[in-house]
């Protein structure tokens, strides 16, 4: 889902 | 990925591992302030809280469970290691952390992307840490020598996030996608905390001298 791709850094 | 985060990622690794080889090693953590650390650890515990339900790679997943690994295992030693725990300077180490926490979550609930769980936490755990060095740099202050590890230690995780809005302006260049604008001003706030640090830094390094900050 999008938070995914939102926060994919660390 | 791109060069930028990951040498900003590698600059975070190598700041936990010089902490972890000062503490491990000469069993000592001298000027290291446990407000901080117990600070970067609700950092990691909030942001990271899908680390097992959202698989984004194997290199997100490992660098997830060294900070987390990490920052616990730092708070432990400073707490319950019968020899480092001698060494924590808990007069000096006084700046109150969890006044600091809760400004984060009262603002984490008003701005923030979504007004979901998820969101607001990783929103918490960004406000967080841009504020989660202030402990130790108050007691860099306090203590008189700062001894090298702990000198770079700081240096390195500063030098971290400013590596970060490298990577979030070559984001903003190349991907559609880009970061949120909270998320550059908490990294903007969190390299800008470090200014003065960096400035001393420098300054010890090449009159090298000891590094020492005015009170």
């Amino acid at each position: 889902d999008d938070f995914d791709d939102d926060h994919d850094e660390l | 990925m791109n060069i930028f985060r990951l040498a900003g990622d590698m600059t975070h690794l190598f700041s936990v591992l010089v902490l972890l080889l000062k503490i491990h090693t000469i069993k000592s953590c001298a000027g290291i302030s446990l407000k901080t650390q117990e600070l970067y650890a609700i950092v990691f515990a909030t942001r990271y809280l899908d680390i097992f339900t959202n698989y984004i790679s194997l290199y997100n997943t490992i660098m997830k469970l060294i900070f987390l690994g990490s920052s616990f295992s730092i708070v432990w030693y400073m707490r319950r290691h019968k020899i480092v725990r001698r060494s924590y300077d808990k007069d000096q180490d006084t700046f109150r952390h969890y006044f600091l926490m809760l400004p984060c979550l009262i603002l984490a609930l008003i701005i923030n992307e979504k007004f979901t769980f998820r969101e607001v936490m990783w929103t918490f755990s960004l406000y967080l840490e841009a504020v989660a060095i202030l402990p130790q740099l108050v007691l860099l202050q306090r203590t008189r020598n700062i001894d090298n590890l702990t000198g770079q230690y700081v240096f390195l995780l500063g030098a971290y996030r400013a590596f970060y809005i490298l990577n979030w302006i070559y984001r903003y260049f190349t991907e559609e996608h880009f970061v949120h604008w909270i998320t550059w001003i908490s990294g903007l706030v969190q390299t800008l905390l470090y200014a003065d640090f960096f400035y001393y830094y420098f300054q010890s390094w090449k009159n090298n001298v000891k590094l020492e900050l005015p009170a």
